[in-house]
């Protein structure tokens, strides 16, 4: 395993999770 | 009220029982008579001034314990129940003069605030939940969050202590539909909350929204894990877990905790490392209790380990004490010792 096989990461990864989510 | 003082009494050996980096530096004696189940730290506060303070359970008693001189402790308060036992203290970081207890025979029923009156001095107790509760954890910033099951539904709720311990405001959390069976809070960040799920998934909030951001299945290798902590770094989620079937027999030793990792965007994951036991060492994980870069875990050898996490070994193993097993296992909120106790009453701080 890698950390290529997590995929894309984001540093704000908080924030778009949260600006994805229903509210 | 009665004011005890411990018994200070003649301390074992330190070269017989303190392998590894941990110093025996107090030991208390709960003499209730009944058995010990929990014991926690708090800060309690009189007249302006602040002190670290030692909370002590067991089934039917709740006591503060105040530092004297030359690390002796005596007991200043106790909170009594009648009809429902002590199953856990829950102690709130940043609050003062207020720990929470968590009551119930097999599944916790009530969750308590043990307050003390600042005009008469008297102990209070108030009940803040009761009902079928499945996970109850003290959060950073006064915060408390459990959840519990009505009829049909599963309520997170959020509650926000005053500083004083006294008013506090209620939020509630979206509802994953899995059962959480614990929380964790994520090192550094405020507003994020891990909850574990009977599923085996991972779930995150956004406890300033109450947004249910993520599920993240952990994989079917690490069923029923329980998240003791974890830490966000560099976009990933660091999350150490307690191993759930932890053998003796696998070649590479007894796995106890495990660290993951996890991408909250993609929800892919992956082990980073196992923490075993020595060679030699037998064992499952029956408790324990992990801060910062340390985990310490009470064996069903009756033995306390503790691993450096970022090390990746064990550097202490604590044998039982006069043939006593230990029974639970804390590091303290207030300092850096480790809190280790035995269903008699006995309790031993060590430095690590």
């Amino acid at each position: 395993c890698s950390k290529a096989d997590l995929g894309p990461i984001s540093l704000n990864w908080f924030e778009e999770l949260s600006s994805e989510a229903p509210p | 009220h009665s004011v005890e003082q411990n018994e200070m009494e003649d301390l074992p050996a330190c070269d017989s029982v303190n392998p590894g980096n941990l110093q025996l530096v107090s030991k208390l004696k709960n003499p209730s008579g009944s058995c010990s189940v929990d014991v926690g730290t708090m800060w309690w506060e009189t007249a302006g001034h602040k002190e670290p303070c030692i909370v002590t359970a067991c089934e039917y008693i709740v006591s503060l314990w105040k530092p004297l001189d030359t690390w002796q402790w005596k007991k200043v308060y106790s909170w009594h129940f009648t009809e429902v036992p002590v199953l856990q203290i829950v102690s709130v970081p940043d609050v003062c003069n207020l720990v929470c207890v968590a009551l119930g025979n097999l599944e916790i029923r009530e969750i308590r605030a043990l307050l003390c009156s600042s005009h008469d001095e008297s102990e209070e107790q108030l009940l803040l939940k009761s009902g079928n509760i499945k996970a109850v954890l003290g959060l950073t910033k006064r915060r408390l969050v459990t959840s519990s099951w009505t009829l049909c539904d599963q309520q997170i709720e959020m509650m926000t202590f005053a500083e004083d311990g006294g008013s506090k405001e209620k939020q509630f959390l979206m509802p994953p539909e899995e059962t959480i069976l614990t929380f964790a809070e994520v090192q550094g960040m405020q507003e994020a909350l891990l909850g574990t799920t009977i599923m085996n998934n991972i779930v995150i909030w956004n406890l300033k929204t109450g947004q249910l951001l993520k599920k993240m299945h952990v994989g079917d290798s690490y069923q029923a894990s329980v998240c003791h902590k974890a830490y966000s770094e560099m976009g990933l989620l660091f999350v150490v877990l307690r191993h759930p079937c932890a053998k003796g027999s696998e070649s590479f030793g007894s796995p106890v905790f495990q660290l993951i990792v996890m991408n909250p965007k993609t929800a892919l994951g992956m082990g980073v490392m196992l923490y075993c036991l020595p060679h030699g060492q037998a064992g499952r994980f029956l408790e324990g209790d992990v801060k910062d870069n340390f985990a310490a875990a009470v064996l069903t050898s009756g033995k306390i380990a503790i691993w450096d996490l970022l090390l990746g070994h064990c550097t202490a193993i604590l044998p039982p004490i006069s043939d006593q097993n230990w029974s639970f296992v804390k590091w303290s909120g207030t300092d850096s010792h480790l809190l280790v106790g035995q269903k008699d009453g006995n309790i031993f701080i060590y430095h690590y």
